[in-house]
């Protein structure tokens, strides 16, 4: 199981994903 | 000089016993027998005499226990944590070889045998044919590690770093302690981007603290170096973690030895940007050496 | 970049020459490590994406040798413990990742892990990479590696054992994921480098597009995808990320992907959704195209021979010119002749259709009329692109009935005659009359005689 383990992450928002970098 | 005899110490149950692993100080490995805290050290000392028909005149011979530190830089002191003695024989004279049975009973080990940049921990037998002139002395190391059963109670590490106005993250371990097998299982999640991030790894860290007060010295050493982003997110982002501690040499935290010396581990979040400037955040974490599941053999019917 | 290219498939073949002399000595790890250091040279900055495709097609080539050799070794039983843990302990995350998707996809073969759990930590650990150029190739990657074991079933089909070996919707939340992750990393690479270097970078995007489409295209090959399933589960997700993205190079070839990728059927029932899409596309998007694209297929689609045509129940033409209204609506600087050409397409449209729905063509014409009234577009120069679409529109009609008396149906005809300049009018009337000689029309009554002379009074005036 620990080959596969992840910590759930956050959804990022398509505002966010699409934004351009800061 | 006259006779001079060999000195074998035989553990019991050698066939058996575990073996570990330890570096020596010039960075080669050693194979020991492996003993745990509370175990007796059991075994028989066989002295051999070189010169058949000679006969062997001592002051009496005796087996120690010993468990010593040795500080580098202050070699000529050992300091010795653990000291037990056995007379084996009384004064007199040995005219053929003999064995003497020695037992070490549910002997204290209360620190793993470690080999460090600059200090020592170790166990080891000694035995002493004590001589006129010169005594004969043979040593055999063995190997401690020091298990722990961390209480459930193993709470994740979670907290928010930043920069002002430049870089703002989250970041997140699965746990506090973790076994010398484990994974580390976290994410970082960026709140606030604003420089122009290259990559970013996450090193391990080892902190081996020696020494008291002014003079304490601090040896740092970089265990591991592992990338977990390529490139540069933006805000939202979150960045996996999955680092297997298997693929490297640690040793369990510990803490105060004897009042001697520490070895700790930090995970090192390192951001670099496209300057080559470096932004990190250490974390301590406990590592500890868990009992390894020892399936029995099922007794047969 | 040659130079930087050849350097990089020099120390490609050294490895991978490497790679394969350990795998047939059985040395899977040496082979693993001779495999990882061919994998670094993907680590590169220094390629274009050209470059950087052709020595992704190169390694990707030679990794193939690697997961044939595991899977054969797993096939025979000889399962290496732990293997998708051990290529984690690769330091860089680039060749990880390779390793890991290639281990992954042996794994899904073997039956050695839960299907489901795999592709789910494939596709989110792919997240390391960031960089868009690497990033991209890395998720194609996985589309590539996975094509064949997609998950294509309702329910859960503990294939040979395999406890958890997912479903159809798995392998649609799989590739889903995949899509947003590359068309972030795509449409991001528009803000990397220096403007000076902006239609350069346009280029390269362009180059690249294909590897975001692919998602889509696998999502299409999924067997088990029903109506149902695609409206819900498919097309609004993929047209909400298509939106969101802003990107007009991302948002115009994800739409024309949409269509030719996924059945007529399919748009046929979401029409309304798919160009409710279109309206709401970034102001650079030729919307034009995607939704002549559309229709063109759905014209196509209506006229196949061995056809079912187009269900009763679908208004498609109603439901065509209310959207494409709601289109121009919302883009108040669309040029007049893409409107008209959105006509041109409805026109098309109406006559493949529904070809004796005579008041469908007059609908356009009026539609046509009432927005050059709004955009009061008086005379129109003959030399312009408006007047040329106008009169493209004009001469459909005039074209597929080849009977001046079905276009004097046509109320809105005459009233758009009066757009054109003089020049227009005359070459228009000639064509209509024209196309009456052609086809022998005999005028029966009295008023559509006048009706037609003065139609094409400019040439006699």
């Amino acid at each position: 199981v620990g080959a596969t383990a992840r910590i759930q992450s956050k959804k990022q928002t398509l505002e966010d994903a699409y934004s351009p970098p800061a | 000089f006259g006779q001079s005899a060999e000195i074998d110490i035989i553990l019991d149950g050698q066939d058996t016993r575990k073996v570990a692993e330890i570096k020596t100080e010039d960075g080669r490995k050693e194979k020991h027998f492996l003993y745990y805290d509370g175990e007796s050290v059991v075994g028989k000392v066989n002295v051999t005499l070189k010169k058949p028909g000679t006969k062997l005149e001592h002051q009496g011979i005796k087996i120690e226990f010993i468990g010593q530190i040795e500080l580098y830089y202050d070699r000529g002191n050992h300091h010795e944590f653990t000291s037990l003695v056995k007379e084996l024989a009384r004064p007199g004279e040995l005219s053929q070889n003999t064995s003497y049975n020695f037992e070490f009973v549910q002997v204290e080990k209360p620190y793993e045998s470690y080999t460090g940049t600059n200090v020592r921990l170790r166990y080891f037998l000694r035995v002493t044919i004590v001589k006129r002139i010169s005594d004969a002395v043979k040593e055999k190391e063995i190997i401690v590690h020091t298990l722990s059963q961390y209480p459930d109670m193993n709470n994740s590490i979670k907290m928010e770093v930043g920069i002002e106005d430049c870089l703002h993250i989250e970041f997140e371990y699965n746990k506090s302690k973790y076994h010398l097998k484990d994974v580390i299982v976290g994410k970082i999640y960026f709140l606030l981007v604003r420089i122009k991030i290259k990559h970013m790894e996450i090193q391990i860290i080892k902190r081996e603290t020696t020494g008291t007060g002014p003079n304490t010295f601090n040896e740092n050493e970089t265990i591991a170096k592992y990338e977990i982003m390529d490139g540069a997110p933006v805000r939202g982002e979150s960045i996996p973690i999955r680092l297997f501690l298997s693929g490297y040499d640690l040793t369990p935290t510990m803490r105060d030895i004897n009042k001697k010396f520490s070895v700790r581990y930090y995970l090192n979040l390192v951001l670099v940007d496209e300057e080559e400037r470096r932004y990190f955040k250490q974390q301590e974490i406990t590592v500890f050496r868990k009992a390894e599941k020892v399936r029995k053999p099922i007794q047969q019917a | 970049q040659e130079k930087l290219l050849d350097e990089a498939l020099q120390v490609v073949k050294a490895q991978s020459f490497q790679m394969k002399r350990c795998l047939d000595k059985g040395k899977l790890m040496d082979g693993l490590k001779h495999a990882s250091n061919m994998l670094s040279e993907l680590r590169t900055s220094m390629l274009s994406p050209k470059s950087y495709y052709e020595l992704y097609m190169s390694i990707t080539d030679e990794l193939r040798h690697l997961e044939i050799y595991l899977v054969d070794e797993f096939q025979k039983g000889r399962k290496v413990a732990d293997l998708y843990e051990l290529v984690q302990y690769a330091g860089n995350i680039v060749p990880r990742l390779y390793l890991l998707i290639t281990v992954g996809v042996v794994y899904i073969k073997a039956n050695e892990l839960s299907r489901k759990d795999i592709l789910k930590d494939l596709v989110e650990m792919c997240r390391g990479v960031q960089h868009p150029l690497r990033g991209l190739f890395l998720r194609n990657y996985l589309l590539q590696c996975t094509k064949n074991v997609l998950p294509d079933a309702e329910e859960e089909v503990a294939a040979s054992g395999d406890p958890e070996s997912g479903t159809v919707k798995d392998s649609i939340d799989f590739i889903h994921l995949n899509f947003a992750e590359m068309n972030k990393l795509w449409v991001r690479m528009q803000h990397q480098g220096h403007t000076r270097d902006k239609d350069k970078r346009e280029q390269e995007r362009r180059e690249l597009r294909i590897l975001v489409g692919t998602n889509l295209v696998r999502l299409s090959q999924l067997e088990c995808v029903d109506m149902e399933m695609y409206k819900r589960h498919i097309l609004t997700g993929v047209l909400e990320q298509t939106v969101s993205c802003r990107d007009p190079i991302a948002q115009e070839y994800l739409m024309e992907c949409i269509i030719q990728v996924f059945p007529d059927e399919f748009h046929l029932q979401t029409l309304t959704g798919f160009l409710k899409a279109c309206a709401d596309l970034h102001p650079d998007v030729n919307v034009k195209n995607i939704i002549i694209a559309l229709i063109d297929r759905l014209a196509q689609f209506a006229n196949k021979e061995e056809g079912v045509g187009i269900p009763q129940d679908i208004q498609l033409f109603d439901i065509f010119s209310q959207q494409i209204s709601q289109v121009i609506q919302n883009r108040p600087d669309m040029p007049p002749e893409d409107i008209v050409s959105l006509q041109v397409a409805l026109i098309n449209l109406a006559l493949k259709c529904y070809p004796d729905r005579v008041d469908y063509v007059d609908k356009v014409l009026e539609t046509t009329e009432e927005i050059f009234n709004r955009l009061n577009l008086d005379h129109i120069e003959n030399s312009s692109a408006v007047s040329k679409e106008l009169m493209r529109l004009m001469k459909i009609p005039v074209d597929s009935y080849n009977n001046i008396l079905t276009v004097l149906q046509l109320e809105h005809f005459g009233p758009l005659f009066e757009y054109f300049d003089f020049a227009a009018k005359k070459s228009m009337s000639s064509y209509i009359i024209v196309n009456a000689l052609d086809n022998d029309i005999k005028i029966p009554s009295q008023e559509q005689v006048d009706a037609i002379l003065n139609l094409v009074a400019p040439l006699v005036c």
